[in-house]
Parts: C-alpha cells; structure tokens; sequence
C-alpha cells in the first residue's frame, strides 16, 4: 500500500486573515507525521504525531487556540483509534493540557476504558505524567474576543426579541 | 476541530480527532471528536476517518461509522464521505467534513461548510486545499 498521512484544520467558514495560515498550518501537520511513518513509526505514531502539530499551532480550534466555554475556560475532547485492533482511546471536558491527543492514547493504551471526561481525565492524565500547565497558555486573545462578540451579540438579540431562554451556542467543532 | 487518518505501506490505518469545542459551550458539554463512530472510526479492513462540524449532528448521524460502512461497500472514498455528508444534511440539517482513507491508500476530502483546511503527502506529492474544489499538488 502507498502509505498516505492526511489532516484537517476544520470545516467551517474559515476567515480570510486566517486561510494563509490555516493552510501553512495544515501542510506542516501533513509532512510531520508523514515523516514520522517513513522514519518507521506506527499509523498510530504518525497521527498522534500530526495533531499534536495542529493542536500546538494556535490557528486551529484544539489544544493552543481552544476556544472557550461560557465560563471563560478551555474544555478539550481527543479521541485516538488503532484500526488493526479497532483499540480507542478519548478524552471528554479535558483541561489544562497542552496536547489532550496524548492523553487519550494513554488511555488507549494504559487502560481499559475508552473514554475519560473532566476531572477524572485530568487526574489520569497527571498520573501519567502529563504536566498540567497555566490556562492562559491555551487561550489565545482570538478566543477572547470571539467570546466577548458572542456574548455581546446574544444579550443585544435577548434584549430586542425579549429572549428568556438561555442562549444558543455559536460555531461547532 | 482537527484531525488526521493514516494507512501505513502493511495496510494498517489510524485516526485522531482533537478539538477545544464551540465557543461560549456549557461547561461540561463534550461534542463529536471523542465520540468513536462519529468524530472517528477506524477499522483495517476498511480504513479511517476524522470528522469535523455540527458535534450534535455528526453524533446524531454517527458520522464517521456511516462513512465507513459506505466505503466497505466498494464506493469511492470522496463519493462515501458525500454520501455521509448529505445523510446528515438531509435528516439532521447539519453540516460539516471529514477526510477519510481506505485500507488500500485510497483518499477522501469532502465538506459541506464553506471551507475546510486539510491536507496530505503520498507518493512523494502534497496536496493541499480550503476552499470547495481546491485541490492544489506540490511536488515535495
């Protein structure tokens, strides 16, 4: 088989001031983790490899770059599957990491569980060895503002329409 | 959202999904990426798919799974992803991409938004696109 390393940045309406970089940021992904299947790693070495590329590049919604919940925090779900064993590993609510894609190959690999969520995640991620680090470190101020615009907008709207419920979520993964 | 998908030169596939969620979420509110079958699927009898887009849709539509069961019928990978992509916009109103590689090198990319970024290396090219039918080749 020819061996093939593919990767997405997102599917969403991706701003201009933010396709040179989105697609820098992609191609880096690609060659990173084709690289390391041509030095000889797994298909699950090489895709690890290439979203912790694209999570520490704060371009893309994931690790750097999250954007945040209503309460102003990073909350980050991964998931991991080795197709030979169909073996899967996932992270749900995870924070304060850097990459949650490690984490859930740790929980692939180290339990026999499939998924973690919230503290219990960051508990197991810390038990491994995984550095719990600053949240500023994950947010950048484009999450900021993209918040302060999203809350801004909704109250103007719950204002003008007389909205009582809570209002809905913007954008998506 | 981010993600990647992987066959190797044995025919053995990966996937990871990673991504920090909606912006102004509820706290405690986990979308599609963990979820095995939508925000990934992996299997080497068939291949491996990343998802990206509406989280409650692509979990409603078990995006990735049903793309996956499109493939091991012997569709195209791109024709298998439309087809995922198109369920979930016709039953569920929801959009969204994925990319996608069978057991045999076979790649797909395919969205319903305006753009998706992605990218990928084989045979010593690199290919690259965000907007609808972009596909850009470089040799590397």
């Amino acid at each position: 088989v020819e061996p093939v390393v593919v990767v997405h940045g997102g599917a969403w309406a991706v701003p201009e001031e933010l396709w040179d970089e989105s697609l820098q940021g992609v191609k880096a992904a690609a060659r990173r983790g084709y690289g390391v299947l041509t030095a000889g790693g797994s298909s699950v070495d090489a895709a690890e490899a290439s979203v912790v590329c694209l999570e520490d590049n704060p371009v893309f919604d994931a690790g750097t770059g999250s954007v945040l919940t209503f309460d102003e925090q990073v909350e980050m779900d991964a998931i991991i599957i080795d197709g030979t064993t169909m073996e899967a590993g996932a992270v749900g609510a995870i924070r304060n990491v850097l990459n949650p894609v490690k984490v859930a190959r740790l929980v692939m690999e180290k339990t026999d569980h499939i998924m973690l969520v919230g503290d219990g995640a960051n508990k197991f991620a810390a038990a491994h060895g995984v550095q719990e680090v600053d949240p500023e470190v994950l947010i950048t101020s484009l999450a900021r503002q993209t918040l302060a615009k999203y809350k801004k907008y909704t109250s103007t709207v719950y204002h003008l329409f007389n909205k009582t419920e809570k209002p809905e979520t913007s954008g998506h993964e | 959202t981010v993600g990647c998908v992987v066959v190797d030169r044995e025919g053995h596939t990966s996937c990871a999904t990673s991504t920090g969620g909606i912006t102004a979420k509820m706290p405690g509110r986990v979308g599609d990426t963990p979820i095995v079958g939508a925000g990934g699927f992996a299997d080497d009898q068939v291949g491996a798919v990343s998802t990206t887009g509406h989280g409650e849709a692509i979990m409603k539509a078990c995006l990735a799974r049903h793309i996956t069961s499109v493939m091991g019928t012997g569709e195209s990978v791109k024709s298998s992803i439309q087809n995922g992509l198109a369920h979930m916009e016709s039953r569920i109103k929801g959009f969204g991409g994925a990319i996608a590689v069978s057991c045999k090198g076979e790649v797909g990319t395919h969205f319903s938004t305006p753009r998706m970024t992605w990218a990928y290396i084989q045979a010593g090219k690199l290919h690259y696109g965000i907007h609808p039918n972009q596909h850009v080749t470089e040799d590397l």
